[in-house]
């Protein structure tokens, strides 16, 4: 099983 | 003054399990939603145009914020016949919905307070994909809802005719596979929760094909195209051990 990513570590806050 | 009457309210039941509530950016151009889930591994994002609205009508930009758990009732005890209004005057602290139901002409009216909602809001930036695959939706939430009943992620693959969702957990492993048109630069194999796939399925009803955008190692799309808009969701991707 791989880690789950958040998906603030692609998106960066406006 | 706003107002807009929205006939696809299955809509709300693709989203509520993934947002309990959220900011609608209401414009002249149509409304808008961009939120995180709540557990900040996906990234829901739906526009609908003013076009699919029957009428549209937004004088003034106006944020309004609606738990979709609330929404989600209103909108399921009317069943699929009825049709959703939304309405606001210059108070933004509340807003109307009504519902109607186009047979009976029952008209039912809610007056709810907008929430104040603490909202980060994500810059998605522009990716080129490796692969744009755009398959029948309800055999995408067949694949979904089956492996899922069974395991817990799937990998992705996909090569020139073919996508591969393959799954392995504790019983054992399954896996499925799809044909295909589209245009690949290259082969691509990530692994994502099923679980979150089986919630974005829940859109099926929305539109007869959903597109999946899939490189490795960046969030997955997962599209389905409206009448007049669409609703995307993003998915982080799992990564190495």
């Amino acid at each position: 099983q791989g880690k789950q990513r958040m998906i603030s570590s692609f998106f960066a806050p406006k | 003054l706003f107002h807009a009457r929205f006939e696809q309210a299955g809509l709300v039941d693709a989203i509520k399990d993934l947002i309990q509530d959220s900011d609608f950016h209401c414009r002249d151009s149509g409304i808008a939603l961009r939120n995180m889930d709540n557990s900040q591994v996906a990234v829901v994002v739906i526009l609908l145009e003013a076009g699919g609205f029957l009428p549209y009508h937004c004088d003034r930009r106006l944020n309004l914020g609606i738990s979709l758990t609330s929404l989600t009732k209103i909108v399921h005890y009317a069943g699929d016949e009825a049709t959703l209004a939304l309405k606001a005057n210059d108070n933004p602290d509340t807003f109307n919905l009504v519902l109607e139901c186009l047979q009976t002409g029952c008209i039912i009216k809610y007056d709810i307070k907008s929430r104040d909602i603490d909202q980060e809001h994500l810059e998605i930036p522009k990716t080129d994909y490796a692969a744009t695959i755009t398959i029948p939706s309800a055999e995408f939430q067949r694949i979904c809802r089956n492996l899922s009943q069974l395991l817990e992620s799937v990998a992705n693959e996909a090569s020139e005719e073919r996508i591969k969702f393959s799954s392995s957990g504790d019983i054992g492993s399954g896996s499925a596979t799809l044909r295909h048109n589209s245009d690949l630069t290259g082969p691509i194999a990530l692994t994502i929760s099923l679980k979150y796939l089986v919630n974005f399925s829940k859109a099926t009803a929305l539109s007869y094909s959903v597109t999946l955008s899939l490189s490795s190692e960046v969030p997955q799309l997962v599209e389905y195209k409206v009448e007049s808009g669409f609703a995307r969701f993003y998915f982080a991707p799992q990564i190495g051990e």
